[in-house]
């Protein structure tokens, strides 16, 4: 129970590293 | 900055003061409270890279207190895992993140190593929840406490070897990757933070945060059954991926660089192909040259190193390096003639050291050096210019290769490139070239070679 | 003057019942013995003169079990939803210590224990020794649990919000009911940020609503503050959500309680941005008491 996450999404390459908008 | 530091680590000590003895009174849970206290101060934003690290440093330091003693009570436990469990738990009460997240990977640590324990989840959660913490330095200093803390507890098995409940080296691949994925991209932010007039101020910071991030690829370069088939399908191909995507030249450059370093030559003559095509995608910005001349060094030494096996004869070595230097180059446009030559004296470099018996090489890489320096209209280089410099090196470095001139003859492109120099220049590597004969005791006794001599020191002579 | 008598209530099981912490209305801490829906409640009524050999005159003796709900800003109007007496002895003269016994069968209690902001919800026994000018009264509290069970499957909570332009994030939370030592599980999905985040954090706000239609009054109070982001995230990022309700002094959701007050929970998300300017999204749960399952061998 202590390790309980739900699924995350997978962000893309290109979000990752763009600039803060 | 100082002021700030001394005024935290007061604090520190204090509140480290009273949880060791909660801790000496098995007062676990008030430990945690305290413990979370001086955890605190590493939420600060009024400290540099610099003093943040000092901060970081004591902070741990202070923290192996807790993980020791934890780790140490619990032979004297009835239930270990059960307790445990609950201090899991208990540790994620902590209502601010940063405190919390440190103390569940002290905790998740001692855990882990109990008999029974979830050793899997907890890796797992450890990484994920540390998504949490999206401020670049806070961030990539709790990931790095992260990666040193669980660096012997990453399963190194071979796939397919169920015997370790962590699972096996791939799952370990598969953490430490998230976590240099994270990692990168937090380090990568610092670039975009802040305003634009401390761009310099912000750069000098990221360099001396880059261990933090290279110490990611160290890890997987330290997993003894990483097989060259994963590193090659795998690893490879998700770092490369970051540090194209990046788009960022500091973090492109350092990474391509901690690649060759950490990995080992078996692997780099493995994956030659994949590494240079994602040289030529790399950032205009990147000095390509050091990414390129330090992966050629490197296999140089390879090469020569007593009892290497040395290059393999399928690996055309010379031929991929030659090929891709030129897609580098002619990718990039605005490549300054000096990265150009540094580019040409790396294959130099690989020619001489991994071919020494073949100097069609060496020559082919004279003879398009010459070639490019004509079509720019380069000449009458100045020795002490950035070209120049360059160019010297180039030309010196066959001639200090062999160390015997009459080898040296057959690049015969060498001269032209010697006539590029302007007069000084010239007479520099005259110079250079006959003190090279009379340190080695070359002896001339053909007259062709007197003629090729002749020839090279021709600038001395008139 | 005169004989005078201390009251002492004692319950028939008090050793061995489980007893509870409740916060009073001055903010300590009162321990209490639990009571269930449905549960008997029994004892015995202890009256002990001060003076010997002096007898002690009274118009009859009685015991109540009540459940009240109390709203502070009307004291002198409390609604007794539970009243049970029964008489323990008529007018007559004591002349000795004297213990009586009492039992109510099956009480009926249908609310649990609350103690609020303007508003309390309590059950007591309560001695009424009858006396020609003033009654000598003596109550004891005891605390109710109000159980609920559940069934497991649960819609998750899961919703996309934002202000144009500027900020969208799609929350989830895995259930929209809850028990006391229950964990929010959950996460905050990332789709445009055009604001410079400072921080994020979960609340858990308790709202004490009491009357009824025109005049509610609503009193939210901050029981929790959780932090789950330090930093600014960019699009796409995933923040993972993790609560320990064991953690926080949580009580079961109450809704229209002898149609006087309701007690609701809310999570609060806050974001706020580097000029401390807050967004936020409240979202109701259902707390609740699990009912335990009882041991099977």
């Amino acid at each position: 129970a202590a390790t309980q996450r739900l699924v995350t999404k997978r962000q893309t390459l290109d979000e990752a590293y763009a600039p803060p908008a | 900055q100082e002021k700030f530091l001394d005024q935290a680590l007061k604090a520190v000590h204090q509140e480290s003061f009273e949880m060791k003895r909660c801790l000496d009174k098995t007062q676990y849970v008030e430990a945690f409270k305290h413990s979370a206290i001086l955890l605190s101060e590493l939420r600060t934003s009024t400290l540099s890279p610099k003093f943040y690290y000092r901060l970081y440093v004591d902070i741990v330091n202070e923290l192996s207190h807790l993980s020791t003693t934890l780790s140490h009570d619990n032979s004297s436990c009835e239930n270990p895992l059960a307790r445990f469990n609950e201090f899991y738990e208990v540790v994620q009460y902590a209502g601010n993140i940063i405190p919390r997240l440190y103390l569940l990977i002290s905790v998740g640590v001692v855990y882990f190593k109990i008999e029974g324990s979830p050793r899997k989840e907890i890796l797992k959660d450890l990484v994920e929840m540390c998504r949490g913490v999206q401020h670049p330095i806070r961030g990539l200093f709790l990931r790095n406490f992260l990666i040193t803390m669980t660096k012997e507890l990453l399963p190194d098995t071979p796939v397919g070897d169920d015997s370790n409940p962590a699972g096996n080296v791939a799952d370990a691949i598969e953490i430490i990757i998230e976590n240099f994925c994270e990692m990168n991209k937090l380090w990568v932010r610092m670039q975009h933070q802040g305003p634009s007039r401390e761009k310099e101020k912000r750069e000098k910071e990221r360099r001396e945060l880059r261990i933090l991030v290279g110490t990611n690829l160290v890890r997987l370069s330290q997993l003894e059954n990483l097989t060259l088939e994963m590193y090659r399908n795998t690893v490879l191909p998700r770092v490369l991926e970051q540090a194209v995507s990046c788009r960022e030249p500091i973090s492109q450059e350092y990474l391509m660089e901690c690649v060759i370093q950490v990995f080992s030559d078996e692997f780099h003559l493995a994956t030659l192909n994949e590494f240079l095509d994602a040289c030529a995608e790399l950032s205009p910005e990147v000095r390509i040259k050091n990414v390129l001349g330090a992966l050629i060094d490197r296999l140089a030494i390879y090469a020569t190193a007593e009892g290497s096996p040395g290059i393999p004869e399928d690996i055309p070595l010379f031929d991929i390096f030659s090929k891709h230097a030129g897609e580098v180059i002619g990718s990039r446009e605005g490549m300054p003639p000096e990265d150009v030559i540094a580019i040409q004296t790396a294959l130099v470099n690989l020619a001489t050291k991994c071919y020494p018996d073949n100097n069609s090489y060496a020559n082919t890489v004279f003879g398009s050096t010459a070639k490019v320096l004509k079509t720019l209209n380069i000449t009458g280089v100045a020795p002490n210019s950035n070209v120049g410099r360059e160019l010297m090196k180039m030309i010196k470095m066959p001639i200090e290769q062999h160390n015997d001139i009459i080898k040296v003859l057959s690049i015969s492109e060498l001269s032209e490139l010697i006539k590029t120099l302007n007069y000084r220049g010239r007479c520099l590597i005259g110079a250079f070239i006959i003190n090279n004969i009379l340190e080695n005791g070359t002896q001339l006794k053909e007259e062709n070679d007197v003629n090729g001599i002749f020839e090279l020191v021709e600038t001395l002579i008139f | 003057w005169g004989q005078q008598i201390d009251i002492y209530i004692k319950f028939a099981d008090e050793d061995t019942r489980k007893k509870v912490q409740i916060r009073n209305e001055e903010g300590r801490y009162e321990e209490n013995l639990l009571y269930f829906d449905g549960e008997s409640v029994s004892g015995e009524i202890a009256i002990k003169l001060r003076k010997r050999n002096q007898k002690y005159e009274h118009q009859g003796i009685r015991v109540d079990f009540i459940g009240q709900i109390e709203v502070y800003y009307d004291r002198g109007n409390t609604y007794d939803f539970v009243s049970l007496s029964k008489d323990l002895a008529r007018p007559g003269e004591l002349y000795e210590d004297t213990t009586f016994p009492f039992f109510f069968s099956n009480v009926t209690k249908s609310y649990e224990s609350y103690v609020g902001c303007n508003v309390k919800l309590r059950y007591f026994i309560r001695v009424t020794v009858s006396r020609r000018i003033t009654d000598v009264v003596k109550e004891r509290d005891v605390v109710v649990h109000s159980l609920s069970c559940y069934p497991d499957t649960d819609v998750n909570l899961k919703m996309e919000v934002g202000i144009e332009d500027c900020l969208h994030i799609e929350f989830e939370y895995n259930r929209s009911r809850y028990h006391l030592k229950d964990i929010i599980v959950g996460k905050i999905y990332f789709l445009l940020v055009r604001i410079k985040i400072k921080y994020m954090e979960i609340a858990i706000i308790r709202r004490e609503s009491v009357g009824s239609g025109p005049s509610v009054y609503n009193e939210n109070e901050n029981i929790a503050k959780y932090e789950i982001m330090d930093g600014a995230p960019v699009k796409g990022e995933t923040i993972p959500i993790r609560l320990f309700l064991a953690g926080y002094e949580l009580g079961p959701t109450m809704r229209d309680i002898g149609k006087r007050f309701s007690v609701r929970y809310f999570l609060n998300l806050v974001l706020v941005d580097e000029e401390d300017r807050r967004y936020f999204k409240q979202q109701e749960i259902t707390l609740y008491r699990k009912a335990e399952l009882p041991n099977r061998r």
